[in-house]
């Protein structure tokens, strides 16, 4: 799991972060800095062309208390559909799953049951609730995801889960689409006198004016 | 399309870190432009598990929270600005600056304006100084100021002040825009309408032939 994870952190160049000056500390890790986070990617088969990761899966070790902040626009994919309900429904979850290659927008109800059928084979992988899992999507617009090849791909990315920055970084570019480069920090910084850590993994180069609430 | 995963072991409430965390998007992500396509998918999800041992934050207002809330707005800021930084063709990374205005939400609606220009950014492209195409766009943002206030830079380069173009040095002004492209560096526009203390950043990229290329060619 090591090995595929470090060759998936390493498929293309880390991004250049330009953090702002503060009081923080940038350190190695990603979206795993913090404590009690895992994350993986993989390729499962998704994409068009090439092997690059196309699969990443980010868990917590207990109840996270969860926010998300969606695209405004009306037509919506799937996976933000169904996030906005599981947000409303529930303040916490326990697991992100992210699929690049096939955006599932414009894919109207089978979409959307594609969605829920990645989500609850997921769930139950991890032995979690389904609303406890929220799930994203990136790539080509008015196709749906490859499913089988998504849910074949679960286990291998379940069993790849790692603390690691490996792991983050793995993450960070199974999200990628058309980037030249992956995008990942983390900082360290006191809260209240304490040591706390906050990371981050994003992906984006086209198709890029978000207004999200 | 843009995706973010955010996660920290800060203990925080409910209430508190949706709020957070839709003001740190305010500040970073909504802040970007590329191309200025709203995507279907554009998603961020921040996840906080509370493991650090810190104490837990249920005000807004708490000193800690703040303290988080600069965490929070740095690393999503962070990963912001790469974002447009590796805008499809881009060449370079455009940060553009807005002071005087009245409030945050006016400057930075001025400042995604003017990053959002077509124009200004294929000025930008063609390493042309171009403080009319800059003015333009800051005036179209919906946000009242006076023109005569306007003043406008490019790097160290003051292009237009009190809403009078100056005589700058155009070969110096251009030289920084083909440097920063050469490299693939930011490029500085920093605009003041004012004497407010509203302050807003924005980020984009310039707009070259390669975005047209890699866009005719992913197809739906």
């Amino acid at each position: 799991a090591s090995s595929t994870l470090n060759e998936a952190s390493n498929c293309i160049p880390v991004a250049p972060i330009f953090l702002p000056e503060g009081p923080w500390k940038e350190i190695p890790g990603g979206v795993t800095a913090a404590k009690g986070f895992k994350a993986a990617g993989i390729y499962g088969g998704l994409r068009a062309t090439g092997e690059k990761p196309d699969l990443a899966l980010v868990t917590c070790d207990v109840d996270a208390i969860a926010a998300g902040a969606f695209t405004t626009n009306v037509v919506a994919a799937a996976p933000v559909i169904y996030c906005r309900h599981a947000l409303d429904n529930s303040e916490t979850a326990r697991a992100v799953l992210i699929n690049a290659g096939q955006a599932n927008a414009a894919t109207g109800d089978a979409g959307y049951q594609d969605a829920l059928e990645c989500v609850d084979t997921l769930a139950m992988l991890l032995n979690l609730k389904p609303k406890e899992v929220l799930i994203e999507s990136t790539g080509v617009i008015g196709q749906r995801i490859r499913k089988e090849a998504l849910l074949n791909s679960l286990p291998r990315l379940v069993n790849n889960l790692s603390s690691s920055a490996e792991g983050a970084g793995s993450a960070a570019v199974a999200i990628t689409t058309t980037d030249l480069v992956s995008k990942s920090v983390a900082v360290e910084s006191q809260v209240g006198g304490t040591k706390i850590r906050v990371g981050g993994m994003a992906k984006g180069s086209g198709m890029i004016h978000p207004n999200m609430a | 399309t843009m995706l973010g995963i955010i996660t920290t072991d800060a203990l925080v409430n409910t209430d508190v870190w949706r709020k957070m965390v839709q003001i740190a998007v305010n500040r970073s992500f909504n802040q970007i432009t590329v191309d200025g396509d709203t995507s279907t998918n554009d998603t961020v999800i921040a996840l906080a598990s509370g493991l650090s041992g810190s104490t837990s934050i249920s005000s807004l207002a708490s000193y800690e929270a703040i303290e988080l809330q600069s965490c929070l707005d740095a690393v999503m800021q962070g990963l912001a600005k790469s974002i447009a930084w590796d805008g499809e063709g881009a060449t370079c990374l455009i940060e553009v600056t807005v002071t005087g205005a009245e409030s945050e939400v006016e400057a930075a609606k001025i400042a995604r304006s003017v990053a959002s220009s077509s124009l200004v950014k294929a000025a930008v492209y063609g390493r042309d100084p171009n403080w009319g195409r800059i003015a333009a766009a800051a005036g179209y943002a919906g946000i009242h100021f006076l023109q005569s206030k306007l003043c406008i830079r490019l790097g160290d380069v003051l292009l237009m002040d009190n809403g009078q173009p100056l005589a700058f040095d155009r070969a110096v002004a251009s030289g920084y825009l083909r440097k920063a492209g050469e490299i693939h560096d930011t490029v500085g526009i920093h605009i003041s309408v004012g004497e407010g203390s509203g302050i807003g950043r924005a980020w984009g990229c310039d707009l070259s032939y390669d975005y047209v290329k890699i866009n005719g060619e992913y197809t739906t």
